[in-house]
Parts: structure tokens; C-alpha cells; sequence
């Protein structure tokens, strides 16, 4: 799961 | 941004500041549909709406101070139930279809071109219906679209295909917040308090169809994965793979 986790690591803009 | 303790009108507050946007397809193919053009359309859709999933889950009081493990796992668990929830409130005032996208508004006669989907259409508009006919309040909808996050993988039998959580305590509280919410809402409609209690139990239950549509939903994308003639986005790809379907 790399996109997802990406996506949920990721700081809000 | 810790969820215990949070008065209920600002736990619904927050849930409707997360809500995410109305996406626009774009992207759209030339009627009549055939099974390539209508699953390629829905299933970028998806893909769009996953992204914007995931940025509405990290805004629900207390998601992100779960570890990353029980993050991934609710959203693994809950995602085809989160998608089909919110396009059935999308679709709520719409008799008949479906609203996937602002610009992208199926029937249930369309849906007959794609092996099987008409199937799935039916139990949608179905629920929709019983949506519309309950007169489903967005203050509810919200509520009960976090509960399906919380819910569907919280309590999961371990199998192959779902680890336990980490911290199952913390998932409950946060469950609990939110239908503590849910329950104060419904407790300010004048309604005795019986036809409150129903009204729970009556939102409640249809949750039960909807973790039903999505197991036969995550079944057909399988079977439309396996056909390999639609390609699938990478994110939508790993949702579906995290079911390891046989």
C-alpha cells in the first residue's frame, strides 16, 4: 500500500 | 484535536467541515456506454474520490493519532462502503440514478452494459431510496459515513486479508464520540423518545446493507481486474488488493 501510505503521511496544504 | 470528551455539536461541526467536494468526471466517453467505456469512467472516479477520502479520514477528530497501521487497515476495510454511502447521499434527491460525479449521472438501464452491475445499481438505488424515505438529515449522513470507517475493520475477525488493530480502544472512543453525536442530533427532533430510539436503530441498520453492497462491489471489480481490459489506477488497484479476493 505506497499511494496510501503516501497519501497518509503526507501534511494537509 | 483529541476526540474524547468533545461536545457533540462540535464533533458535527468538524464532520461537516471535513465532508469532501462533489468531483466533476471530466473525463467523459461518447453514449451509448459499452463495459470498457462505463467501468473506465467509474473506476477513475474512484480513484479521484479515494484521494480525497483519505485527506476527509485524516480530518475526523483523532484519525491521525492512530497509528499508521490502524489508519491504513479502517480505510482498507471501509473504502467501497465510504464510496457507496456518499454517492447514495449525492444521490438522494435524484429518484431513479445514480450521481457519481456532478457530470456524470447514470440510470439504471445504463448500468445494464457492464456484466453484473445492474445487480449492484439496484441495491444502490434501493438504499438510496430508503435514504430518501427516511429523509436522511446531513448531520446523520456525516455520522454514520465516519461510524462505516470505524466500524468495518474495527472488529474484523483476523484473516489472512485483515491484521487486528493496534489500538482497538482508541477506534471504540472515537466510535462512541460519534454516536454520541449521532444520538444528541436525533435527540433535538422533538420526536418521542421512542421514535428516537427507532430512528437510531433504523439509521443504524442500513449499514448493514451497505457493508453488503460493497463485499458484492469489491466482487465485481475483482471479476473486471481478472477481464484486464480496463486498466486500474494504482490507488484503487491497492484498495482492491488489500481484500485479496479469491
Amino acid at each position: 500500500h505506497t499511494k496510501l501510505l503516501q497519501l497518509l503521511t503526507t501534511k494537509p496544504e | 484535536s483529541s476526540i474524547a470528551g468533545m461536545p457533540p455539536d462540535q464533533v458535527l461541526l468538524v464532520l461537516q467541515g471535513a465532508e469532501p467536494p462533489i468531483l466533476c468526471a471530466r473525463q467523459k466517453m461518447s453514449r451509448p456506454y459499452t463495459e470498457v467505456t462505463m467501468m473506465a469512467m467509474l473506476t477513475s472516479m474512484a480513484d479521484k474520490e479515494l484521494v480525497h477520502m483519505i485527506a476527509w479520514a485524516k480530518k475526523l477528530p483523532g484519525f491521525v493519532q492512530l497509528s499508521l497501521h490502524d489508519q491504513v487497515q479502517l480505510l482498507e476495510s471501509a473504502w467501497l462502503e465510504v464510496l457507496m454511502i456518499g454517492l447514495m447521499w449525492r444521490s438522494i434527491h435524484c429518484p431513479g440514478k445514480l450521481i457519481f460525479a456532478q457530470d456524470l449521472i447514470l440510470d439504471r438501464d445504463e448500468s445494464t452494459c457492464v456484466e453484473g452491475m445492474a445487480e449492484i445499481f439496484d441495491m444502490l438505488l434501493a438504499t438510496t431510496s430508503r435514504f430518501r424515505l427516511l429523509k436522511l438529515k446531513p448531520e446523520e449522513f456525516v455520522c454514520l459515513k465516519a461510524i462505516v470507517l470505524l466500524n468495518s475493520g474495527a472488529f474484523a475477525f483476523c484473516t489472512s486479508t485483515m491484521e487486528p488493530l493496534h489500538d482497538s480502544t482508541a477506534v471504540q472512543i472515537m466510535l462512541d464520540t460519534i454516536t454520541d453525536a449521532l444520538v444528541h442530533y436525533i435527540s433535538q427532533s422533538g420526536c418521542t423518545v421512542q421514535q428516537q430510539s427507532r430512528r437510531q436503530a433504523q439509521l443504524l441498520l442500513l449499514l448493514t446493507h451497505i457493508r453488503h453492497m460493497s463485499n458484492k462491489g469489491m466482487e465485481h471489480l475483482y471479476s473486471i481486474k481478472c477481464k484486464n481490459t480496463v486498466p486500474l489506477y494504482d490507488l484503487l488497484l491497492e484498495m482492491l488488493d488489500a481484500h485479496r479476493l479469491h
